[in-house]
């Protein structure tokens, strides 16, 4: 405002109370817009199913009372206030599958793949029962490869499964190097050691649908110190 | 901070919801059910500049005055946001994976004069 003028906040004309309301109503919209880094509202073409969601959250939060648990001072770190975090739930898309082997595709969002930094990821695998004894599946992490249409292996995990229920296998280190590289499909190879392994793996939808949880925070830009 | 009632025109905290059902968001937004904005309105006279809400000092507010009348070139200071707290959301993204994240800053606790 010019010398001398009113501050703009308090002098300003007043609006018709409707227009008022649009204006604000426009504004709020952006702000959580501008705030989420997403250029306009998503549409979201395939909802999870409740269940699936009270499932993962709960996952989650198990998780972290576990984590809080084992530290040393039975709390988990916390961040530096005003640092935007965020917890993501990505759900599998069902790739391709033989009778030993099948595969899910996770897909990160771009404003999460490059300008956030991964902290922590797991991936949740619900196992449905095996029968008697154990059955040795290997969980295989694929990066896309431009070069061919395979892949590249990012890590690879043997699991002697014993009975119906949860899996949590750490996928930080994967999802970091996917985000590094700006990478957006994470491919998970479940393969089993025999014919008929994959109905181990139980089926899609309900309330056992695989599910990567992460948590991200927004990049810092490094301060430069001037002595 | 002081929030605003009546026809009161003095600097105040205005309470602004903004429902996401009514502006059609409630299908990406899982929580919360809307967005408590708020705002501040009114007006901050001189001798009120540097008073977070009206519960500071009288000494200050008389030293302001003074300072006000004083002045020759006085600008009046404007009525914001003295205390922020962040807004909670739990989102569907563009790839329909479920988001949780605080952003901070978003809803206005309280309003005071610069």
């Amino acid at each position: 405002a010019p010398s001398g003028a009113r501050c703009p906040a308090c002098g300003g004309a007043a609006l018709a109370p409707s227009v008022q309301r649009d204006v604000l109503v426009e504004l709020a919209k952006r702000s959580i817009l501008a705030k989420l880094r997403l250029p306009d509202r998503p549409n979201v073409t395939q909802p999870t199913s409740r269940g699936a969601l009270l499932t993962a959250l709960r996952r989650m939060r198990a998780q972290r009372t576990d984590a809080a648990a084992s530290t040393p001072h039975g709390t988990v770190p916390r961040l530096r206030p005003g640092v935007q975090e965020y917890e993501v739930l990505s759900f599998a898309e069902s790739g391709s599958s033989t009778p030993r082997s099948v595969r899910l595709h996770f897909r990160f969002a771009p404003e999460l793949a490059g300008g956030t930094e991964i902290l922590e990821a797991a991936l949740y695998l619900f196992w449905a029962a095996p029968g008697r004894g154990t059955r040795p599946v290997t969980v295989r992490l694929l990066q896309p490869d431009p070069a061919g249409l395979n892949g590249t292996v990012a890590g690879e995990t043997r699991l002697e499964v014993r009975g119906a229920g949860w899996t949590a296998l750490d996928v930080g280190r994967a999802l970091q190097n996917l985000s590094g590289r700006g990478g957006r499909r994470l491919t998970v190879e479940l393969e089993a050691a025999e014919d008929g392994g994959c109905p181990l793996l139980a089926a899609h939808g309900g309330s056992h649908w695989p599910f990567v949880a992460a948590r991200a925070r927004a990049r810092v830009p490094r301060r430069v110190r001037r002595r | 901070g002081v929030d605003c009632v009546g026809d009161s025109r003095t600097c105040c905290r205005k309470e602004f919801f903004v429902d996401f059902k009514e502006i059609g968001w409630e299908d990406w937004i899982i929580q919360p059910e809307g967005y408590h904005m708020n705002y501040c309105a009114g007006l901050c006279p001189l001798h009120m500049a540097g008073i977070p809400g009206l519960a500071a000092s009288f000494h200050t507010a008389v030293l302001n005055l003074i300072k006000a009348n004083n002045a020759d070139a006085a600008v009046d200071s404007c009525c914001v946001p003295t205390h922020r707290r962040p807004l909670s959301l739990l989102y569907y993204d563009r790839d329909s994976n479920i988001v949780k994240t605080d952003i901070p800053d978003m809803i206005v606790d309280a309003c005071g004069c610069t």
